[in-house]
């Protein structure tokens, strides 16, 4: 939407409303870290600003456009509207950004097709000309967060929105994230140039190797190549099918001595947040024993070298494939992440590469879990696929079951199972959050859309013959065995049938090397239960405002033993009267002064008119009596 | 013990709804279908 007005500052201040569901409110947690991580905007609980954004529980989802300037912003995340794109497509609403289609050169791009819309909901597919909404210079994006789908208010079964490419047809509506032309358009309304949590990436294409360096006190160097004899064949980042580029790193150990290391530096590195995720894929095509350490190096003013710090030893790396590590790093100063290779016992007829790192400042996800010959699985019988057992950070066991033998969309569950701490935990297991992302492996971070679903435990959730869903599974669940035959409990699922379509997950990057990979967090939410009391009208620091009531969102507060409203203001509007039952605007002002300085010149007039007035008449009398005395009847010439 | 059909539940009963589903169905009826509006732009649509 054109108009400075409807800018938002960098740093939104926002509210959770308690009416959230609480599965809601780690969704949209996960919105805002989203948002910083490829874009410039923030998110900061509310403290009193003029303007913020309540997020609350209404009816449905929606948002208004812009900044609307009005103190509390309402933007609903209702029941349903609990996943993240969902969030993400609200708020980028709120930010100032309509929908794909209304753009004023739509008709280039797509036929709507009128006569399918349901009657009464035409007016959804109108478009704004280019004095109302600015396109910032962006080509039509098929895959915007922000665009309908193609059975968007369609009265029957046929398609609304028609695409003039076709292929783009099944595009269109994506809810899985931003996409790249989102994120140009956001960052350029915003004037992005950084983002809060993004750090680092090196796939090494360019031969800068994104300024790594060979650190000195070693005995090999890691080598820039795009294959290597003993494995891999190619690259990840293209996966060899770029002809003369898929570059990556290589420890040739096959050429050194056991316990000979390479050493490989970024370049420095500033944190901001005091956390990090460091993300990589790893190839072994040397011995089972090679082995990779990641350390930090961390300068300090005490420490101008750098404080060289082993932070993971990752040892058994699979042979012959590439695979997807992560590391999480707690930096706060200034530091170079190294990558230290190791030559183990035994032959070896390669070494170890890597490549596609990334690293920000996020939470790593807790678990991944890789599935290798993927496709197989797609549409077939034997498409039931039962993850590893993991277990939570509070100790939970847990398991995924990913459905892919219907014949259109893939589905997701999260399964509690007996683990081996059940007996100290807590049960029916209370407000655990757990995020399964389906990973879209591109190299870059920040150009990836993977797919996400969050679900909540909720102690108190029943099915109808009234077990607690998220009871002990012992108690609650089926026998199940893994696949070293031991028996376990399994417990209900919680999950999606929709999770992604067929058509969807082959699309992008999720399958890459005929790997997939699905990033799973179990975390404790119940502290988000009630998680920022908004200053609610009316609320007391003393019983003096208990039978108090301040109008117009106004704060009661207590002062000198005496209760006071506090009134909210805006930027150019105020509340003010004893309860706040006044409102003022510096509109306002400007009529006062105005009136009053009309005022002023009536009555001036008036005094002046009234005055010629009287000088007028008292001249006339002069004049009329002074004739008199000169005519005194015939007077006399000389 | 639950009945294996029972034992998953699905939270969108097997339907991917888009935004606009969702609010259509609560009987919303909001411009572009999640959009609000204040007052001026209420009348000005």
């Amino acid at each position: 939407i054109i108009g400075e007005e409807y800018r938002w500052p960098h740093t939104i201040p926002y509210v959770l409303d308690d009416s959230l569901e609480m599965n809601a409110k780690g969704v949209i947690l996960d919105a805002f870290e989203r948002y910083r991580l490829k874009t410039c905007i923030d998110f900061k609980p509310w403290a009193g600003e003029a303007n913020y954004i309540s997020v609350f529980k209404g009816s449905g989802c929606w948002s208004s456009v812009g900044n609307r300037h009005v103190g509390k912003q309402d933007l609903s995340i209702g029941t349903n509207c609990d996943r993240i794109a969902t969030v993400q497509h609200e708020f980028l609403h709120a930010l100032g950004f309509w929908h794909e289609q209304s753009r004023s050169d739509r008709d280039d791009y797509v036929n709507i097709m009128w006569e399918r819309i349901q009657s009464g909901r035409e007016h959804n597919f109108n478009t704004y000309n280019d004095q109302q909404s600015d396109s910032l210079n962006v080509p039509y994006d098929y895959t915007s967060v922000m665009h309908y789908s193609k059975t968007a208010f369609q009265n029957g079964t046929e398609p609304t929105i028609v695409t003039r490419i076709p292929d783009f047809m099944d595009v269109i509506g994506q809810r899985m994230d931003f996409s790249d032309y989102d994120l140009l358009k956001l960052n350029r309304l915003y004037n992005c140039s950084s983002s809060l949590s993004f750090m680092d990436l090196c796939n090494f294409e360019l031969e800068n190797v994104c300024g790594m360096v060979q650190s000195s006190g070693d005995s090999a160097d890691w080598q820039r190549v795009s294959q290597v004899p003993g494995g891999p064949e190619n690259d990840h980042s293209n996966m060899g099918q770029c002809k003369g580029s898929g570059f990556f790193m290589h420890f040739d150990s096959s050429s050194v001595n056991v316990g000979a290391t390479a050493l490989l530096e970024s370049r420095i590195l500033y944190p901001k947040r005091g956390f990090q995720c460091l993300q990589f894929y790893l190839y072994n095509s040397g011995n089972d024993n090679d082995q990779l350490n990641i350390y930090i190096r961390e300068y300090s003013a005490g420490s101008v070298n750098g404080t060289l710090t082993l932070v993971e030893e990752i040892k058994e790396i699979p042979i012959g494939s590439w695979q997807l590590y992560h590391v999480t790093l707690t930096v706060t100063n200034k530091f170079r992440v190294v990558f230290g290779g190791i030559r183990g016992s035994g032959a070896s007829l390669g070494g170890l590469s890597i490549d596609d790192i990334n690293l920000s400042e996020t939470r790593c996800p807790h678990h991944i879990w890789h599935i290798k010959n993927f496709t197989q699985f797609i549409g077939s019988p034997n498409g039931k696929l039962y993850s590893p057992p993991f277990y939570s950070s509070k100790g939970y066991a847990f398991q995924i079951y990913l459905n892919l033998n219907h014949s259109t969309d893939v589905g997701i569950y999260f399964h509690l199972i007996s683990g081996a701490n059940d007996d100290q935990l807590q049960w029916p297991c209370p407000w655990q959050q757990a995020t399964m992302t389906l990973l879209d492996q591109n190299p870059d971070i920040r150009q990836r859309m993977s797919n996400q679903r969050s679900i909540t435990t909720d102690p108190f959730m029943t099915i109808d013959n009234g077990i607690y869903v998220w009871d002990r599974p012992s108690k609650v669940g089926g026998v199940a065995f893994f696949t070293n035959g031991t028996q376990f409990r399994r417990g209900i699922g919680l999950g999606t049938s929709v999770f992604i379509t067929h058509e969807r997950l082959q699309s992008r990057d999720f399958i890459k090397g005929n790997d997939v990979y699905i990033l799973l967090t179990v975390e404790d939410i119940s502290h988000l239960n009630s998680t920022q009391t908004e200053l609610t009208p009316g609320s007391t620091t003393k019983d003096l405002c208990a039978n108090i009531i301040c109008e117009n969102d106004g704060i009661c507060t207590v002062h000198n033993d005496k209760t006071e409203c506090r009134c909210p203001s805006g930027e150019d509007w105020w509340y003010m009267g004893e309860r706040c039952e006044k409102r003022g605007s510096t509109r306002d002002t400007v009529v006062i002064a105005a009136s009053s300085t009309a005022a002023v010149f009536a009555l001036m007039l008036m005094v002046t008119l009234v005055s010629v007035y009287c000088t007028k008449k008292k001249y006339h009398k002069k004049t009329s009596s002074k004739t008199a005395d000169e005519n005194p009847g015939n007077q006399h010439a000389f | 013990l639950p009945t294996p059909e029972n034992f998953v539940r699905d939270v969108d009963g097997g339907i991917n709804q888009d935004i606009f589903d969702i609010n259509e169905d609560l009987g919303l009826d909001l411009f572009e279908g999640d959009i609000r509006l204040d007052g001026a732009e209420q009348r000005n649509s």
